[in-house]
């Protein structure tokens, strides 16, 4: 099971503006 | 057409939008202590793309609850209690909808861009790097 942290930088990472 | 840079002085939606001044910002906000406002934006996105149907994101909304809104971070200093009460309940009842964080992230982003916003325009971290 991912640790809340785990989850909430997966969140935040995808949300993220990509590399152009 | 502009740069990026120019851009990024247009609005706060422009420059969260750029990886490159998106992490510009975060650093600059790192400083004024109040980078968890940008964190809680950014969480806000990524949890309206998730799927209702994943028990995950049901555990994502409790913990964007727990590190943002229950606590008294600058997040919770600056949401209308009616706005932390909506998402209380909506955890509570396990209610979890698409855009139950979308008032919350609207106050957010108008103080930010109100304040840090405009800090971060005249900030010597946006000067230097320009």
């Amino acid at each position: 099971i991912d640790s809340e942290d785990d989850l909430l930088q997966e969140c935040i990472s995808s949300a993220m503006p990509k590399k152009k | 057409p502009d740069s990026p840079l120019v851009r990024w002085t247009k609005s706060l939606h422009f420059l969260l939008g750029d990886l490159d001044g998106a992490h510009l910002f975060r650093t600059f906000l790192e400083r004024e202590r109040c980078v968890d406002a940008l964190d809680f934006w950014f969480a806000c996105n990524g949890f309206r793309q998730m799927d209702l149907k994943d028990t995950k994101t049901l555990r994502v909304a409790k913990v964007i609850f727990k590190r943002y809104i229950e606590n008294n971070s600058v997040v919770a200093k600056q949401l209308k209690p009616a706005t932390k009460t909506f998402i209380r309940d909506s955890i509570k009842k396990q209610q979890i909808d698409s855009a139950m964080f979308d008032q919350a992230q609207t106050e957010i982003q108008s103080h930010m861009e109100e304040n840090a916003y405009q800090m971060f325009l005249t900030s010597d971290i946006y000067l230097e790097y320009v």
